[in-house]
């Protein structure tokens, strides 16, 4: 079971969040007990200049978006990764005083952990926040769907599907997009699953529309099967996108607090 | 700039991984 959502984020954390687990348990285990730590000016003075650029470039994506839960959530990482990069500092100054400074060690992992925990923090409000453009997207899609109830012309048909294929087209590349960036092999099966279903049903949809639009002008019988065909298309295309909606904000996590 | 934000984020994991590293590395010598 993967323990990031996307490929994205599982590249940037899983490394050093397997040393920082070695080197606690090292910690645990007494394995740096007694042994002088060497100066870390320089890795500190590293990591201290990559948290400044971190948060410079994080503080211009919030004040450009949009999204009032990325701006409501990114800044508390931020703070969570200054600080700990604050407590790296104070150790490398500790350990220049007294290279077997024992709270100087725990700053030291709490520094590191504070860092990867902050950026994971920072990265999946990103990631959630890139989710619900997609989420937009196809919301709007559902929106436009319900205007097939409404379309009583071959004019309108015309119009409709017009309108429909680039919001459609858009849709099912974010969402071939997203599922190759998933971790989880279940997600991104049900994402594709969905949208091929959606892609299947789009022509129904229209074939149904057209159909209730020629029985409707020819005023001949049969307007009310054409009008349930319509609406069975139209509702089975809706409960495709709803899940996928679903899906879009499934993460690892929630299958393991499932399981 | 959310691009930006990731290959900053990149980047602040490498170094983190250098410093973790530099720290082992004189535990383990």
């Amino acid at each position: 079971m993967p323990v990031f959502h996307t490929k994205t984020i599982e590249s940037i954390l899983e490394p050093v969040a397997q040393q920082i687990s070695h080197l606690v348990i090292m910690h645990e285990e007494g394995e740096v007990d007694g042994k002088a730590i060497p100066d870390l000016t320089v890795p500190v003075a590293a990591v201290q200049a990559a948290v400044s650029n971190l948060v410079r470039v994080g503080k211009e994506t919030v004040q450009t978006t949009e999204d009032q839960l990325m701006k409501r959530d990114m800044p508390p990482a931020f703070i969570k990764v200054e600080n700990s990069s604050s407590k790296l500092v104070q150790a490398s100054q500790m350990l220049k005083a007294d290279p077997y400074s024992v709270p100087a060690r725990d700053y030291l992992i709490d520094g590191s952990r504070g860092i990867l925990s902050g950026t994971s923090d920072l990265l999946l409000t990103f990631d959630e926040a890139e989710v619900r453009k997609i989420i937009r997207v196809c919301k709007g899609i559902l929106e436009y769907l319900t205007v097939a109830e409404v379309v009583e012309t071959m004019e309108d048909l015309i119009t409709y599907t017009k309108n429909l294929g680039p919001g459609m087209t858009k849709m099912s590349k974010m969402i071939e997009e997203r599922q190759q960036e998933l971790t989880h092999q279940e997600h991104r099966q049900m994402l594709v699953n969905s949208m091929n279903t959606v892609k299947e049903l789009l022509p129904v949809l229209i074939s149904a529309i057209k159909i209730f639009v020629t029985t409707k002008s020819s005023r001949g019988g049969g307007t009310e099967e054409a009008e349930r065909n319509r609406r069975f298309t139209f509702e089975k295309m809706s409960a495709e996108i709803n899940e996928i909606i679903r899906v879009l904000q499934l993460t690892t996590w929630d299958e393991d607090a499932w399981a | 700039p959310g691009r930006e934000m990731v290959r900053q984020a990149r980047i602040l994991a490498q170094a983190t991984s250098d410093l973790v590293n530099a720290i082992k590395m004189d535990a383990e010598g």
